[in-house]
């Protein structure tokens, strides 16, 4: 059906819900509407489906507007050390898992270190994971100095021929200063054990978190510098539209998709297929 | 801050001398701005804004010299209402012991509420039962069982089937005089029809008298959606806010309310296992104002 004035105001609340419901988060569904609207301009008879196509172009360049990491242009020197971050309860160890699922799938000896020595079993999970997927792990023991452990992984990694080393962290909410200090060291000493390290850092955002993730990314961003998004948990009803504002405010690139909980749900990061499945 | 903001917009009604509802709009807006960067549900923000508005274009603003002041009052008003009075968190009754279950999304905080739960209960001079239910994610038993030593409360559960685990625990705890029992179950979506269906089973098993759905403080819009599943296969009883501890302004907290009509019982405000307060709905409506 074609629009007048009154369809066209009503679709425009349509997509409003729509994306606000998707967490894009006001200052984006903004922009957006501002798009359809001009486009609405040139074409007063648009249809929804004309919206969407809009929608989903203003979109998909958002998303590919951010430059690609350094990591990506410069292979490393092995082994690649990749630090995993971000709050509580987002996945990251359960990432960390599928990331190294992957590697050892492509033939890549990994190792594991279970940095994270504060919190009840960390270690446990991590070592179950390691098991499940084939790769090393390298602990100490629980309420050890987790900056220790990260040298200590990075050092033996280098040492043992390693072609990856991840790191897992314990999960800290932002402005917690003396966390992200702990971060801080941790990025530090790593990258006394092998120059250039941590060559990836990647922030992992649960699907289901609201407009704090921008709080979160902005904290961890300008303490560490974040060279990549995993968002978590797209299996359930969340859309990780937050990813939409950490795209045009910080600049920062989706590199994974968490999809489930087993080792085989991650998938690369591509913005045609992820704004689809938030417009679904 | 919200206040100073309507105050601003709503200067313009002063010395007209009639409610201009344009001027009380463009305030509303403002409001509702504030409460979607809060992360409250747009459909919970449209109803709550519905309701205030009447309430705005009323004989008490249009008298007030700080009109937005006045508006900003009633709306914290009515959040506080909406979130819930501040009633005991825990009812006790009879002799049987009180079954507690928590359930919820993968990572809202379950197990280290399962645990908080059990320490203040244990400080109540409760006798307290922890329950690792959680069969499927690694470690997770261990995790329960370390935090359980911790603090010096028997934990039962491991491996096997998640139902049986509980029935197993409420026989025992029945026997050996335990007053609560804290079921801590696997992290699961609201969508997976088996895994919400092996929670109607554990509550057909053991009857538990709190079915407590635990959310993450920090959720966004999908939290409605979250709670409806949950309190649609438990009725649930109540619910438990975690990660407050972050400047996450916690919208969440209206929009589970006003889906489910479940009360807030705790909020949990740290990773240690003190770090468990009662629901204070006063302070939880500033936070989401701003
Ligand atoms: N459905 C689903 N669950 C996930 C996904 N990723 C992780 N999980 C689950 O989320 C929960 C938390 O995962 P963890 O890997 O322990 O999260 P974490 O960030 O390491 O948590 P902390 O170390 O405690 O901060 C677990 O139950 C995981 O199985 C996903 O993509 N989909
Ligand atoms: N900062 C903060 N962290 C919390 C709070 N409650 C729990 N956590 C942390 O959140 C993470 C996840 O907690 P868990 O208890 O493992 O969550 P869960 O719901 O049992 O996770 P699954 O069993 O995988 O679904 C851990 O790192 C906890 O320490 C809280 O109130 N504040
Ligand atoms: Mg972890
Ligand atoms: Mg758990």
């Amino acid at each position: 059906r074609s629009s007048s004035a009154e369809n066209r105001q009503e679709l425009l609340d349509e997509l409003e819900e729509l994306l606000i419901q998707a967490d894009v988060g006001i200052q984006t569904a903004g922009i957006i509407r501002d798009d359809v609207s001009a486009y609405f301009a040139v074409h007063p008879g648009a249809t929804w489906d004309d919206v969407l196509g809009i929608v989903r172009a203003s979109m998909v360049r958002m998303l590919s507007a951010v430059p690609p990491a350094e990591a990506a242009i410069l292979p490393p020197i092995p082994p690649e050390v990749v630090l995993v971050i971000g709050v509580n309860g987002g996945g990251k160890t359960t990432t960390i898992g599928k990331l190294a699922y992957r590697h050892v799938q492509a033939g890549r000896r990994v190792l594991l270190g279970a940095a994270d020595t504060f919190r009840a079993a960390a270690v446990e999970q991590l070592a179950i994971w390691a098991d499940r997927v084939g790769a090393d792990l390298l602990a100490q023991k629980s309420g050890a100095d987790p900056a220790s452990v990260a040298f200590d992984a990075v050092a033996a990694g280098r040492s043992r021929g390693n072609d990856v080393v991840i790191l897992d962290t314990a999960g800290r909410l932002h402005t917690k200063v003396n966390l992200m200090q702990e971060l801080l060291k941790i990025q530090r000493v790593v990258g006394k054990a092998h120059e250039g390290a941590p060559h990836e850092v990647l922030l992992v955002v649960d699907a289901t978190m609201g407009q704090n993730a921008i709080a979160q990314a902005r904290q961890f961003h300008q303490s560490l510098g974040i060279t990549g998004i995993v968002v978590s948990k797209l299996d359930g009803t969340a859309k990780g539209g937050v990813v939409l504002p950490l795209a045009r405010e910080l600049g920062l690139p989706v590199r994974w998709l968490g999809v489930g909980e087993g080792l085989d749900d991650l998938e690369p990061f591509e913005a045609g297929a992820f704004v689809d499945a938030l417009l679904s | 801050s919200l206040a100073a903001k309507l105050d601003g917009i709503l200067k313009k009604l002063q010395g007209h001398g009639k409610l201009d509802e344009r001027t009380v709009d463009e305030a509303l807006r403002e409001l509702r701005l504030a409460l979607l960067e809060a992360d409250v549900n747009y459909r919970v923000v449209k109803d709550f804004v519905a309701s205030i508005r009447p309430k705005a274009l009323s004989e008490q603003v249009l008298a007030s010299i700080t009109p937005g002041h006045q508006v900003a009052w009633i709306v914290h008003q009515e959040m506080v209402r909406l979130l819930g009075g501040e009633s005991a968190p825990i009812h006790w009754s009879g002799i049987d012991p009180m079954v507690i279950m928590l359930a919820g999304l993968q990572g809202s905080g379950k197990t280290t509420t399962a645990a908080k739960l059990a320490l203040l209960l244990k400080r109540q001079q409760r006798r307290v039962l922890l329950v690792a239910a959680d069969v499927y994610r690694p470690a997770a038993v261990a995790q329960l069982r370390t935090l359980s030593s911790q603090i010096g409360v028997d934990c039962d559960g491991g491996e096997g089937d998640p139902v049986a685990i509980c029935s197993a625990a409420a026989v025992r705890a029945r026997r050996e005089v335990y007053d609560a029992v804290v079921l801590d179950t696997a992290g699961r979506l609201h969508i997976d029809s088996e895994m919400m269906e092996e929670l109607a089973r554990i509550v057909a098993a053991v009857s538990p008298k709190e079915r407590l759905l635990v959310a993450d403080g920090m959720t966004g819009q999908d939290a409605v959606k979250t709670a409806q599943e949950f309190h649609a296969t438990l009725s649930l009883t109540g619910i438990i806010l975690t990660k407050l501890d972050g400047d996450a302004r916690g919208g969440a907290a209206l929009s589970v309310r006003a889906v489910t009509g479940a009360p807030i019982k705790f909020v949990g405000v740290g990773e240690k296992l003190q770090d468990l307060e009662p629901f204070h709905p006063s302070r939880i409506a500033s936070r989401i104002l701003g």
